[in-house]
């Protein structure tokens, strides 16, 4: 497949939340969404990954928009009661850089390019989460311009 | 904008590997993928949720093919040693199912129902990754068909 990089996203109308210490069984996750969406809260990613040993704890986290973060918040009180959860935090002062082209994520190496090129500008990867089209990656918002610069230049898209 | 839930995909090759433990500081993603980009391993999903707190330990999983898994090992051997992490693990009796559709991941209820639908059929889920034309679970490989058929009818995609 070839790749073709075209573009460089970011946004910045980033909330992330963590939900942690949930139990790792059918029907959890289905709990936490169905509360969502019931606030008719709109998400942009959600990320699972966790060690999956059946019976253990697992994490998740996802992002929506900064506006919805007091009604999340409350939904999130009710999820982690319900649960028996351990917890969940909330961080709004960190946003979303993109990587964006065609076959992206089965070259091995436009990946790890990218965090490459990251680690290079010493920036910080909270969330990662890829498609095949887009490889993304959460870091913190004052941050968030080096990056989009420095990709740009790494991928060679700043020509005309 | 006007969602088209078009269909339901599966995969039954895959690997999915955990690291855990590893140090949340800026190079750990760029080693641990250079590392695999070096043994031309082809990635599917890389997800990184994790609490984010800065200084904590973070956990990364990310999935390939089976075929790579003696290869995939000893490269996460290495990096283990080398990044100090707690360790790794694999499962290869998993399988990726995947709701596919324009506009999935804005709409509130759609994820939502799609976790409703596997935890009604007891389908635990190991994973989750989203993008804006693609909802995918990691669930395990003998629960596959009835997820797909499953979601076939809940989506409305039995249809001629
Ligand atoms: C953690 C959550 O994803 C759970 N495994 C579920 O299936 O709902
Ligand atoms: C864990 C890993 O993603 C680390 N935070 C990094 O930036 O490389």
């Amino acid at each position: 497949k070839d790749l073709v990089v075209c573009g460089v996203a970011h946004d910045m109308n980033v909330l992330k939340v963590n939900l942690y210490g949930i139990p790792d069984q059918p029907g959890v996750a289905d709990l936490i969404f169905s509360s969502l969406a019931n606030e008719k809260i709109n998400l942009d990613m959600i990320i699972q990954s966790g060690r999956g040993t059946p019976g253990e704890k697992q994490n998740l986290s996802f992002t929506t928009g900064k506006d919805d973060a007091w009604k999340v918040k409350s939904v999130m009180n009710a999820v982690v009661k319900e649960l028996g959860a351990e917890g969940f935090d909330t961080r709004d002062d960190v946003a979303k850089i993109s990587l964006v082209g065609a076959g992206m994520i089965t070259r091995p190496g436009v990946a790890a390019n990218m965090f490459h090129v990251l680690a290079d500008n010493n920036i910080n990867i909270h969330m990662i989460s890829t498609s095949e089209i887009k490889i993304s990656c959460i870091v913190d918002a004052d941050r968030i311009k080096d990056a989009a610069i420095a990709l740009h230049t790494a991928f060679g898209l700043d020509r005309d």
